[in-house]
């Protein structure tokens, strides 16, 4: 444990928070893209299989136990309880797009090929890119509050504070996992017109509006 | 340099 990595897992517990709350406490979860949070809890299920099967620490289990928890909730909220808030009309990406490209990419780049391994390598690759509904979203109202906006900005910052956590680790322990890195690139890389407009914008008061 | 699982990391 390095303090980019605690940073980056703090970060990521942040987001999970913050979008549970905003959706419980406004009675709504207007903006947020249902597409992306079914995309999370497959990224999250998939990876966090080994919680039966491995044992690493209690802080591994429990952040593991919270993001799969936070993952459901948010989405029996979103579809069941505040179901009239959803805004489908906007949540119009086409999951079977990422879903597809990442199943035979996590079936032809892995490190074994073994069901714990494969489903990984593919949570792995999945997650990179499980946040594009949710930014296309944004960018189809061209708009997003600033709640939503402090939402995304924790969870785009989390895989960007892992890049230093593997930068550092390469160094400090002489240890790195290619598949991670690079899914964690693209992840990041993803994120950079957010955060160019969330420093420029949201970080001065204004509301997270993109140019006509 | 190892490229080893981050199996440890969320």
């Amino acid at each position: 444990m390095n303090i980019f990595r605690l940073s980056g897992d703090l970060s990521h517990l942040l987001a999970v928070i913050i979008l549970v709350l905003k959706i419980w406490t406004t009675r709504s979860c207007a903006g947020i893209s249902g597409k992306s949070q079914i995309l999370f809890a497959i990224v999250y299920v998939t990876r966090y299989l080994d919680l039966v099967t491995t044992f690493v620490s209690v802080y591994n289990t429990s952040m593991k136990v919270i993001f799969i928890g936070a993952s459901f909730a948010t989405i029996y909220l979103m579809y069941s309880k505040f179901k009239a808030t959803y805004d489908h009309n906007h949540d119009s990406f086409r999951i079977e797009f990422l879903l597809a490209p990442t199943v035979i990419l996590a079936l032809l780049i892995n490190q074994k090929f073994t069901v714990l391994e494969v489903l990984w390598t593919f949570s792995i690759y999945l997650e990179s890119v499980a946040i594009l509904p949710q930014l296309f979203m944004v960018s189809k109202t061209g708009e997003a509050e600033s709640i939503t906006s402090h939402y995304l900005f924790a969870l785009g910052s989390y895989r960007g504070l892992y890049l230093l956590n593997w930068i550092y680790r390469y160094y400090a322990e002489d240890h790195y996992e290619l598949i991670a890195i690079v899914s964690g690139i693209v992840q990041t890389v993803l994120y950079c017109d957010f955060f160019y407009l969330y420093i420029t914008k949201v970080l001065k008061g204004k509301k997270l509006q993109l140019p006509a | 340099k190892d490229n080893v699982q981050t199996k440890d990391e969320l």
